[in-house]
C-alpha cells in the first residue's frame, strides 16, 4: 500500500521513519509546489511525517496538511 | 494496515506502544499544527495512543482526539 | 485489525485480556477525556474491557461505552 | 474477527466454549451496564454464549440479548 | 466464520454435528429465551442443527427457525 | 463456505453426497418443519441434495425446493 | 465455489464431467421435480453438464436450462 | 473461476483449448437446445471456444454467442 | 483471470504473446463471426493482440476492437 | 493484472520496460488503428509506455493517450 | 499495484526512488506531451516522484501534478 502526496507550496518535506525498535528519520524529500510524490511502506520504512502545505492521499482519503 | 494523525494544535503526541507481553511507550512523536504523521501498526508497535486536539483517520472514519 | 477507543471522560479503562487458556488482565490503561487509544488484537491480546464513558469504533460501527 | 458485546444491565455474563472434542465453559466475564467487550474467536474459544441484557455486535449486525 | 443464534423461547437446542466421514451429534446447547449463542464451525464440527424458536444469523442474513 | 436448510414441512431430507472418484451417499439427515441445518462443504461432503419443502439458503439467494 | 439446481421436472440429470486429459461422464445425479442439489467443484469434476429443466444458480446469476 | 454456456439451438459446441506451449483442441462437447455446461479453467484447459447461437455467462456478464 | 472475445466478423485473429525474455507469437486463433473465445493468461502467454472486429470483454469493460 | 490499449490510429506504440535494475526498453509492439492488445505485468515487465494515439484501460479507468 | 501518468506537456519527468536503507533516484524517464507511462511498484522501487504537468491515476483517484 502507498500513500500519494502533492505539495501544494516549495519546500513541503516527507520524511520516512525508521521501521524496528528505534524510530528515527532516515530519509526526507523536499517537493517543490506541485510536484507529487508516490511512497510505499517498506521494510525500512513504517511510518511518514509530512511538513508543510499538502494533499495526503490515502486509503482514508484526501486530507490536506499545512496551516 | 496504516493510520493518519493531522495535529489540529501544536504539541499532539503520538505514542507507540509495544508489542508484547508488555505494554509501554517506545517512542512518542509531536507534532506541530498542520503536521500529518502516517503510520503503520508493526512487528514493535501494536497500539497507538494520540493525545491532543488532532483528527485520527483510520479504518473507522475519521475520529477528533482533543478537548 | 484494531479497534479505536476515544475517552469522553476523564479515567476511561482499556483492559487487555491475555490470549490463550487463560483469560486474566495483563494490561489497563488509562485515558483522559479525549485521548485516542488504536489497539490491535495481537498474539497476546484477544479480548479488550471498556470502562468508562467512550466512543468505541470497530467493523461494527460506533458503539458508545458507559453510563 | 471478533464480536463486540454491550451490556445493558448489571451482571451480564460473557461465556467463552472450547474449542475441540469437548465443549465446556472456559471463562465467564462479568460486565456491568455500560461496559463493553470486544472479544476474539482463537486457538481456545470457537463459541461464546451471552446471558442477560445487552447488544451483540458481529458481522451480522447488531442483535439484542436478554429478555 | 461464524453463525449467531438467539433464542426466542426457553429450550432452543443446538447440536454441533462432528466432521469426518461420520456425522454424529457432539454437542448439544441449550439456550433460554433471550439467549445469544455465537458458534464458529471448527475442526469438529461441520454441521448445525437449531431446535426450536429462534433467530438464525449467517452470511444468508437472518433465518427464523421454529414453529 | 456453508449453505443453510429450514424445513417448511416435516421429513426434509438432506443427503451429504462423498468427495472423491465415487458419488454417494454418506449421509442423510431429517428435518422437522422448522428445524434448521447449516452445513459446510468438507472434506467428505463436496455435494449435498435436498428433498421435501424447505428453503434453501446459499451464495445464490434463498431458493424453494419440494413441489 | 459451488452451483446449486433445482428441478423444474422430474428426470433432470446432471453430468459430472472428469477433471484431468480425459473429459468423461464420472456420475450422473437424477432429480425429480422440486428436488435441490447443491455442488462443488472438486479434484474430480472441473465441469458439469445439466438435462432438462431446471434453475442453475451459479456467480453468474440464475439461468434457466431446458426447453 | 468457471464459466456457464447454455445452448440456444442444437449442436452447439464448446472446445476445450490445451493449457501449455501448443494450442490444440483436447475436448469438444456438443450441447443441445436448452442444455446447460459449466466449465472451469484447468491445469488441462486455459482457453475455451464456443461454436452455435448461445450464452455465455462470465465474469464479464452475459454475452451471446452465435450469428 | 480471463478475456473473452467474440467476433463481430469473418477472420478475427486472436495472437497468443510469448511471456518472458522474448515477445514473439505462438499461437494465432482465428474466430468466425459470432464465435467467441474465452481465454486466460497463462505460464505462457503474458499477452494478447486482437486484429479484426470484435467484442473484447475484460476486468476494464467492453471495448471494441476493429475499424 | 493487466491493461488493455485499444490504438485509435495507426502506428501506436507500446514500449515494455525491464524489471529489475535497470530500466530499458525491451519490446516495442505497434498496433493499427483498431487494434487492441492485452498485456499484463510480467516477470520482465514492470512498467509500460505508450506513445501515439489511443485508449488505455486499467484500473484506473480509461485514459486517452496522445496528442 | 501499479500507477498510471499521462503527461499534459513535454518533457514530463518521472523519477524511481530505490527501495532499501538508501533513497535515491535509479531512473528518469521523460514523457512528451500526451504520453503514458503505467509503472509497478517493484523490488526496486518503493517510490515514484513526477515533475511537470501530468495526470497522475492511483488507487486515490486522479490528481494533477504541475503547476
Ligand atoms: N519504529 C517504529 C515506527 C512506528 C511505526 N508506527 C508507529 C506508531 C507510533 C510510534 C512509532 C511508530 C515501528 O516500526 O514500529
Ligand atoms: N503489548 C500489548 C499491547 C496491546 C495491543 N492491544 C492492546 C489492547 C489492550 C491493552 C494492551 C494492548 C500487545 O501486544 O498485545
Ligand atoms: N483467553 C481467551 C480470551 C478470550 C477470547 N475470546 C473470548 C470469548 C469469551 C471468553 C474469553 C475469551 C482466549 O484466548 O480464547
Ligand atoms: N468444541 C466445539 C465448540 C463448538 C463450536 N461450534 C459449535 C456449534 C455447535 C456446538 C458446539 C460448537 C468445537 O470446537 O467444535
Ligand atoms: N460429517 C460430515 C458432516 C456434514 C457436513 N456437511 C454435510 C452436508 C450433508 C450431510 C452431512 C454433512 C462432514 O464433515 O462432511
Ligand atoms: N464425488 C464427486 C461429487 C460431486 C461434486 N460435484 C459434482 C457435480 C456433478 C456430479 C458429481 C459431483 C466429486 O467429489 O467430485
Ligand atoms: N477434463 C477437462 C474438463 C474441462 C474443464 N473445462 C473444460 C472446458 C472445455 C472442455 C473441457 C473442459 C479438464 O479438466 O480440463
Ligand atoms: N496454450 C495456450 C492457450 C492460450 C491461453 N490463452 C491464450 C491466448 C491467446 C492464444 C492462446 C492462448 C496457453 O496455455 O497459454
Ligand atoms: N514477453 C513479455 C510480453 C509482455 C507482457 N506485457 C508486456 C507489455 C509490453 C511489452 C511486452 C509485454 C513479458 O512476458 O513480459
Ligand atoms: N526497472 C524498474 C522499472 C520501473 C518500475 N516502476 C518504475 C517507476 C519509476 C521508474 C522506473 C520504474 C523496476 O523494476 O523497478
Ligand atoms: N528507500 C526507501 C524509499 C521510501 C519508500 N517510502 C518512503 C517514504 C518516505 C521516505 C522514503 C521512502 C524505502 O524503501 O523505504
Amino acid at each position: 500500500s502507498y500513500i500519494l502526496i502533492k505539495a501544494l507550496e516549495d519546500g513541503v518535506t516527507i520524511f520516512g521513519l525508521t521501521r524496528g525498535v528505534d524510530t528515527k528519520f532516515h530519509h526526507s524529500e523536499k517537493l517543490d509546489k506541485g510536484e507529487i510524490m508516490v511512497a510505499q511502506f517498506t521494510e525500512h520504512t513504517s511510518a511518514v511525517k509530512i511538513r508543510g502545505k499538502a494533499e495526503v492521499h490515502s486509503h482514508h482519503g484526501c486530507v490536506k496538511a499545512g496551516l
